[in-house]
């Protein structure tokens, strides 16, 4: 049974896409038969792996999902590309209950063969968010240590507990992941612990520090773990990879 | 005639909060009766003033928007408090279009007696955001010097235009703004000339640099130019509202 990582969380630029970009290249560097889903229309995990978007979704149009799917310069790494034309999110938008299960017969359709699927989400908890937590094992939930980021979570706690209710024994909190960390900063030190504190043993050990090399990568096509091997921002996610791995 | 500043951009964690709450803060230091509407689900411009979300928005009751809007502690300054209730966003993102007009008279009722408004958007160029936009006499995008926040801004720009063929004559655009400005990093000095080469003079002078006393604001609940009035992040607000008031 493949696990299905939904990286997810409303608040804007939090690590979403960099974090669903690297930990799908380290699990396929560790053998894994993975697939990258981008499900956001700003398609920002298909140019951060040097890809194009569709002209049209991949789960929108009839063809069999995997016509749609690419390989990547990473062995056992495939991608689903996503589609920057408004009609097709829009229609995923609305009326989204047909959608929605065309989405999740798709997506269970086409991920069969891989071990792991990771989906990275636009920024909010909308109609593609919702469908993809449906189809998803675990959520992967990105947060920078900053004060609107503990904001947001409770409101998408509420929102993944209402799936969990809908579709029991599927969907799991596969944990709260802090990004950006400084730690010379007094507040990132607080919202840790207050993290910590709050949601306990969901919390990843490992966090990802602030680095200038992820910033970079992307204008590379290439994720931190391929463009600066040595750099903290790698070390970081490969951590992240094994506790991830060894979490199931 | 009042001045509507849309602040808009559907990458994440770009500043669009930060800067519509202290815009429009030294708006109103500067005399300018002036409102701030916040029209993300996420409610970040209303805590970032120490107020609660509203249990209903105020753009969909019938109420005339008078009644939930709030006095802040800085003369001049009003407050449309945002909310988070999903059925709420969710019935101003479905079947906008009669939405749309409701939100665009309530909007247009409620800012008279107004020298300047300003929105705050979500991290989308969904519903609320075009909503907003078809509202505006500006639109105001602040952007960070990094790879992904290039790659979207062409894509915002095709809605604005959309917006403008469709009224014309009343949205124009008001200014790309470069925020959390690091100088120390080589990608920063890239974007920033890249973007004033693509966009011209549209770019502000001003640019805010990254500066961590913005960051611990919000949880005081004031914007950094109460909170730390000697920093370099009030400072660079400051020399915008000037910039801003001056491009009239
Ligand atoms: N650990 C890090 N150190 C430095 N920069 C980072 C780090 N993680 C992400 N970034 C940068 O911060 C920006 C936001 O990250 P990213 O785009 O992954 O967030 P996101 O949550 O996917 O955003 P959105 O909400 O728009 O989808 C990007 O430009 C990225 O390169
Ligand atoms: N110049 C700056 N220096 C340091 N931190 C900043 C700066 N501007 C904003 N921030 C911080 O970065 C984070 C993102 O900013 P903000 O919430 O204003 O962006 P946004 O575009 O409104 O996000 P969203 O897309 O979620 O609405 C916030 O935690 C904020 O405190
Ligand atoms: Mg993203
Ligand atoms: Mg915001």
């Amino acid at each position: 049974m493949a696990r299905i990582f939904c990286v997810a969380n409303q608040k804007g630029g939090v690590g979403k896409t960099t974090t669903a970009v690297n930990l799908a290249w380290t699990f396929a560097m560790a053998g894994q038969r993975t697939l990258l889903v981008d499900l956001d229309p700003q398609c920002n995990a298909t140019s951060g792996l040097g890809f194009s978007p569709a002209a049209r979704h991949p789960l929108l149009i009839d063809d069999p999902l995997r016509e749609s799917i690419q390989n990547t310069q990473q062995p056992n790494l495939q991608l689903l590309p996503g589609c920057r034309t408004f009609q097709d999110v829009d229609q995923l938008e609305k009326g989204i209950s047909t959608r929605r299960t065309l989405l999740k017969q798709h997506l269970d359709a086409g991920m069969g063969g891989f071990d792991a699927v990771f989906i990275d989400c636009p920024p909010s908890l909308g109609e593609l968010t919702q469908a993809a937590l449906a189809s998803s094992t675990e959520v992967l939930m990105p947060i920078q240590c900053e004060y609107y980021a503990m904001e947001g979570l409770t409101q998408m706690i509420h929102v993944i507990r209402d799936i969990m209710h809908h579709q029991p024994g599927k969907l799991t909190f596969g944990g709260i992941l802090l990004t950006m960390v400084d730690p010379r900063f007094e507040l990132t030190a607080e919202v840790d612990s207050e993290v910590r504190d709050f949601f306990g043993d969901i919390v990843f050990d490992t966090v990802i520090p602030r680095d200038i090399a992820i910033c970079e990568s992307p204008s590379h096509g290439q994720p931190v773990i391929s463009y600066a091997p040595r750099s903290r921002g790698t070390r970081a996610y490969i951590e992240l990879c094994m506790e991830v791995l060894n979490h199931d």
